[in-house]
């Protein structure tokens, strides 16, 4: 099973077209294995990403460095799947 | 016979513990009938729960979800709208003209190994799980992979990417399901899929940024439907074609069924506290399936009362 500690979620919101190809050229850097929930397409419609523990700090700075506005959707995604584990053994039970 | 198994609609379950209450449901009303339409990738059957008073190949309505696996919320949403259905007809004066005149078919789990995928081995999931010829990866988005403007822009061409369009268009077997089976009824007046979330309300189209020709009906009735959502909870939905509401997606679902003359086709993303994204948890299920269900009710009655 796959777990997702120090996983992070961000909503991203643009406030121009630069910054959305900005964004975009986050997306094409495969090596920090973001999985873009909304990928990023126009700028009235927010972004939300998850992002491996590794790569939180380099994205973080990366959209401060841009001016790009963020904030924090879930904060350890792992918390978020055993509540949801435990929710549901709960109702099996 | 004695009605309920116990099975609650406000918590997630196993495609197991899914496919048992269909059966249930299959059981429990003599106008529910379970069918097989084919199976997934790895042979697990796609079950759609067929609704019908009678009649040869009425007019017909499609309602699918969890053809993307991991939103969880939408199979959840549309087991409470099956059971919402069959125990409505007879006391809802809506429901039961809706089943006097037409059928309704209703898939709750559009990508099975995808589901079971999540629940075993990784929650993030969101694609099929068929292996693709010479990559590493696994997996297409099979709302990516109809035969509409397939492989255009807002698909991925990398089998590793979650929006990978698949090596051609209905590669899917899921998807190739649901195209047969449309096609050999060939009587469908409605199609409605269930996402998760951001909360839109979407129809075609999503391939290319031009208005369809029943663009003004199809914003008029989006625009009802959301209103109708909104009712309850004040949850606010966002109305219009895919490619100018969200962003342009070659080959998606109802991209297809509009253009193989499926006038109602719509799109629903489910609602977002702005918390969870698509991890709502369990106590959001009713309340979603509940504001949910006058929207697509709505479009039920407004196909209904239009026949082409």
């Amino acid at each position: 099973l796959e777990t997702f500690v120090g996983h992070q979620v961000l909503r991203v919101r643009t406030s121009n077209e630069e910054q959305v190809k900005q964004l975009q050229l986050l997306e094409s850097l495969e090596h920090l294995q973001l999985d873009f929930w909304i990928n990023p397409s126009a700028s009235a419609v927010p972004v939300d990403v998850r992002i491996p523990a590794a790569s939180v700090q380099s994205v973080k700075a990366f959209l401060e460095s841009h001016g790009i506005e963020y904030s924090i959707l879930i904060e350890d995604l792992q918390d978020v799947l055993d509540q949801e584990k435990q929710d549901m053994a709960r109702a099996a039970q | 016979r004695q009605r309920g198994t116990g099975f609650d609609f406000g918590t997630y379950h196993t495609l197991e513990d899914i496919y048992a209450e269909l059966d249930h449901l299959a059981s429990e009303y003599s106008f529910v009938e379970k069918i097989q339409i084919g199976q997934s990738y790895e042979k697990r059957p796609l079950y759609v729960l067929k609704f019908s008073t009678g009649g040869s190949n009425r007019p017909a309505i499609w309602l699918d979800a969890g053809i993307h696996s991991r939103e969880w919320v939408t199979q959840a949403s549309a087991l409470w709208i099956a059971n919402k259905i069959a125990s409505d007809y007879g006391t809802d004066a809506s429901v039961t003209s809706l089943l006097d005149h037409m059928d309704l078919f209703l898939l709750p789990v559009a990508n099975p190994d995808g589901f079971v995928y999540t629940h075993t081995s990784n929650r993030m999931w969101r694609k099929t799980r068929s292996k693709i010829p010479g990559s590493v990866c696994y997996g297409v988005d099979p709302n990516r992979n109809w035969d509409a403007g397939f492989g255009g822009p807002g698909a991925s061409k990398n089998p590793c990417s979650d929006s990978y369009h698949g090596p051609s268009a209905n590669s899917e077997v899921e998807v190739r399901s649901v195209v047969d089976f449309i096609k050999s009824h060939g009587n469908f007046k409605a199609f409605l899929t269930l996402h998760s979330y951001s909360q839109l309300l979407m129809y075609p189209y999503g391939y290319k940024c031009t208005r369809p020709a029943d663009y003004a009906e199809l914003e008029s009735l989006g625009r009802s439907a959301a209103n109708a959502i909104k009712s309850l909870y004040g949850t606010t939905f966002q109305v219009g074609p895919i490619c100018t509401t969200i962003y342009m997606a070659g080959g998606t679902t109802i991209d297809w069924t509009y253009a193989n003359g499926v006038k109602y086709s719509f799109s629903l993303e489910l609602r977002d506290t702005g918390r969870y994204a698509f991890l709502l948890p369990s106590s959001h299920i009713l309340p979603t399936a509940t504001e949910t269900w006058p929207a697509l009710l709505d479009i039920m009655v407004h196909v209904l009362e239009h026949p082409y």
